[in-house]
């Protein structure tokens, strides 16, 4: 019997982040593959997002901004669509 | 509140809806109940209504659907996204889609209330975006209330008003109930209901909702009562923490609850008279844990009544007037708790800080010393 590999956590992290972001905050999909660039756009929209629930706005995948990504939600995007 | 940007509202009050498929989750009765007052809520408060059509398009098509319904917005199965609305346009606009991978309740806390997801999809199809407000319906994530005693916070309201105007034709025999506003922590007028400590951190009660404060954080937290505890009532009158039996206890009249952790304890509600106190005494206004004594004091009206946990009755000699216990308290006693040796009683919007053992008087403090602006 095998079973799937699950993904190391913090890229399971990363993909609810980035899905969460794409749907809600208007994150472009990734093209090309310019990291930094990349790293910008998402640290971009978590700090709208933090600042959108109150959190503290780090920019930053912290516990707490994940913990509310967590939390069943409207599809609405929260900015403007 | 906020509003879709570009010209996103119905440019007619009377508007249609049709419930196109139901949820096997709940019955057929169940879902036009639900339906039909989630929509009747922002009736209530503009001159919009709601007609209710079985056949063709309507205004609000609502639909129950799983995974990709062809919308472009695929659904991601339980729990995530637990529906989507759009705005007042053609064709798609206004229409509500529910995902029927969640599991809807008609009143239970228990799932997801479909009236509640409901009312707030409905915000949507009439106009209305996310609100920041963490008290308001159209506030993002799902927020269990209880949907019989459910009333329209005013950040709605005024929302909905804003692009429709109030209600003209309401009966002034039959009053609203007032759309409850959720408190600000800058308020310098906020008169707390309660504030305990809990495993380290410090809990503000007011109206529906608590905040919480790590003390080694900036961070405050606000949240409604209810989604963390759907059993606890609003407007409680007092909380504190027995390290004794490592619960938080929160009193509302002559009810008790009790926290174990962050968790509902077994067997709660119970009476207050678990603590012994005269049965004249039916409401509290705020408990204070003494760590110093290991007694619990209980604030009635201008007296204090000391309860001895380990011996379950209160002192001898007791009640005493709460200015004999700390002298220079002379208001009422609005909420208490102690921390790190000091003890913090709240009258008013004043918060008058007291040594925990020489029981001095030592500042007089403004309410939110602990929950900066």
């Amino acid at each position: 019997y095998t079973s799937p590999i699950a993904p190391p956590a913090d890229k399971d992290t990363e993909s609810i982040a980035v899905n969460y972001l794409t749907q809600l905050y208007g994150l472009p999909k990734q093209t090309g593959s310019n990291a930094e660039k990349r790293s910008s756009a998402v640290s971009l929209r978590l700090k709208e997002m933090q600042q959108f629930f109150g959190l503290a706005i780090t920019g930053k995948l912290d516990e707490e901004t994940l913990n509310v990504m967590k939390k069943p939600r409207c599809g609405v995007p929260d900015v403007a669509a | 509140y906020s509003t879709f940007q570009g010209d996103y509202k119905w440019k007619k009050h009377d508007l249609t809806y049709r419930i196109e498929n139901y949820t096997p989750d709940m019955s057929v009765a169940e879902v036009d109940d639900s339906i039909k007052r989630a929509l009747q809520l922002w009736a209530d408060v503009t001159p919009l209504r709601f007609t209710r059509i079985y056949s063709g398009t309507a205004d609000i098509m609502i639909s129950f659907s799983v995974g990709d319904h062809r919308d472009g917005y695929p659904f991601d199965g339980p729990n995530g996204f637990l529906a989507h609305a759009f705005p007042p346009f053609e064709g798609l606009g206004g229409d509500a889609h529910f995902d029927d991978d969640e599991t809807f309740f008609y009143r239970s806390p228990q799932g997801y209330n479909l009236f509640l997801v409901a009312a707030h999809e409905f915000g949507h199809s009439l106009g209305l975006e996310h609100s920041q407000d963490p008290g308001a319906l159209m506030y993002p994530t799902y927020v269990y209330r209880n949907s019989d005693t459910f009333v329209l916070p005013k950040d709605d309201v005024d929302g909905i008003q804003s692009l429709y105007g109030p209600n003209t034709d309401f009966d002034p025999n039959d009053p609203k109930p007032t759309p409850p506003v959720t408190p600000n922590k800058c308020d310098s007028k906020l008169v707390l209901d309660a504030v305990t400590m809990l495993r380290g951190e410090i809990m503000f009660f007011k109206g529906g909702f608590f905040w919480r404060s790590y003390p080694l954080s900036a961070t405050v937290e606000q949240h409604l009562i209810t989604s963390f505890w759907p059993e606890i009532p609003e407007h409680i009158d007092a909380a504190f923490e027995s390290p004794l039996e490592d619960k938080v206890f929160i009193i509302k009249g002559e009810k008790v609850w009790a926290l174990y952790g962050y968790e509902m304890a077994q067997g709660y509600p119970k009476s207050l008279s678990m603590f012994r106190l005269p049965k004249k005494v039916q409401k509290v206004d705020a408990v204070l844990y003494d760590e110093t004594s290991y007694k619990v004091l209980f604030f009635v009206d201008n007296q204090i009544y000391s309860y001895n946990e380990e011996k379950r009755r209160v002192e001898k000699g007791y009640p005493k007037p709460v200015e004999e216990v700390f002298p220079g308290m002379t208001g009422k006693v609005t909420a208490a708790f102690q921390y790190k040796g000091f003890n913090y009683l709240f009258s008013g919007s004043k918060m008058f800080e007291f040594g925990a053992h020489n029981k001095n008087l030592l500042r007089v403090l403004n309410n939110n010393y602990f929950l900066p602006c």
